[in-house]
């Protein structure tokens, strides 16, 4: 717990000039498997408001890092094999609610290219806040997620299905859908943006504005809004170029 | 020709401290010319110090540790040494300039994690294996 061993009084203390300085630090970011140093764009002022997907990245920190001490039995178990897990937060929301007898839905369209070559997705999940119906709806609310595979201009796009909840209109709290089946197609391209798109029926099959049903989209306060997180497992241990 | 003396050789001690005792502040935790015998060190890495706390949520450094120390014959029980590592030491007292002595490495080492922004402020978190050390030993 002391100072490190202080050098024998021979060795002469070197300072390291800028670009060694610059050097050491590449060299630890590969160690850390970064290409770079990141440069996350500032938050604007208003936006210091804990953000939903960082406060539950830390709770995931805290009991990742909490196993350490006991050596990754339960860690492996609470997050799976997960040697990376990645929030997205870049998200367009586009709402659709046509006239009464068209289906009402919510689309949400996350920027993939940030994706880290070589990591397998072993499960991504949508997250969403659900605040208590305000509307007299019937009790039993069906959540339905698909991929938009592929727009089309003259009609409905090609959608793949991804998941179904059942939950209650006065239900509160994050509601979770498993998307890990569209995590196939984002590795063959990952530079197409990823569109999750939600619906809301009622028990008797009538579709129901997600927003009516309480589902906050971006709009909300900024520990409530959307997001979606992914789990990947490093498919090799990145060979570092030696330098 | 007068006989040299027979120089008296040191009485060696085989006994060996017990198995699972940390060398005491009586005990020669020294190897040989005052060194000390291989075991770990604190070692901090600050992400501070590296003025990465813009983009690092947390932590905000971590122990990584070190191992440093002598693998002087005999390697006793708190040295983690190998089987190898023994002979080597050994072979080393015979032949002192043909066969180094054994090192002092980690034998148990554990994985960090960091939490951290990219240049998307998507927020990320990655497990490092292999970045902290457990243990030290003589290989």
């Amino acid at each position: 717990g002391g100072p490190g061993p202080r050098p024998p009084p021979g060795c002469p203390q070197r300072r390291l000039g800028p670009r060694e300085r610059r050097d050491l630090q590449h060299e630890i970011l590969a160690v850390l498997g970064l290409p770079g140093r990141p440069r996350p764009r500032a938050p604007p002022a208003g936006a210091r408001l804990p953000a939903s997907a960082p406060l539950f990245m830390l709770d995931l920190y805290h009991a990742m890092a909490g196993d350490d001490d006991e050596d990754g039995g339960s860690r492996e178990r609470l997050l799976g094999r997960a040697d990376l897990v990645m929030s997205f937060v870049n998200m367009v929301e586009l709402d659709r609610a046509l006239g009464p007898q068209e289906p009402h839905w919510k689309e949400f369209r996350f920027d993939l290219t940030q994706i880290p070559a070589g990591e397998a997705v072993t499960a991504a999940e949508f997250r969403i806040y659900k605040l208590p119906s305000t509307h007299p709806l019937n009790r039993t609310l069906h959540v339905s997620m698909f991929e938009v595979v592929r727009e089309r201009a003259n009609r409905e796009s090609d959608l793949f299905f991804l998941d179904l909840q059942t939950l209650r209109a006065g239900d509160e709290g994050w509601l979770v859908l498993d998307v890990t089946a569209a995590s196939d197609r984002w590795l063959l391209n990952r530079n197409k943006d990823l569109g999750l798109r939600l619906y809301v029926e009622t028990e008797d099959g009538h579709s129901v504005d997600p927003g009516l049903a309480g589902l906050l989209g971006q709009r909300a306060p900024r520990s409530k809004q959307p997001f979606m997180v992914t789990f990947f497992r490093a498919s090799s241990s990145p060979i570092r170029a030696p330098r | 020709a007068v006989r040299p003396l027979k120089r008296r050789l040191p009485k060696k001690t085989n006994e060996l401290p017990q198995p699972n005792r940390l060398p005491g502040i009586f005990d020669d935790i020294h190897g040989s010319h005052g060194r000390h015998v291989c075991r770990r060190h604190e070692l901090y890495v600050s992400f501070q110090d590296l003025g990465w706390l813009d983009w690092v949520i947390a932590p905000q450094g971590y122990s990584a540790y070190y191992c440093e120390g002598e693998c002087s014959f005999p390697l006793d029980s708190c040295m983690n040494a190998t089987n190898h590592a023994i002979l080597q030491s050994l072979v080393h007292l015979m032949k002192p300039d043909a066969v180094p002595k054994a090192c002092c490495a980690p034998t148990k080492l554990s994985a960090t994690s960091v939490l951290y922004y990219d240049s998307s402020n998507n927020v990320i978190l990655r497990k490092h294996r292999n970045m902290v050390v457990k243990a030290c030993g003589c290989h």
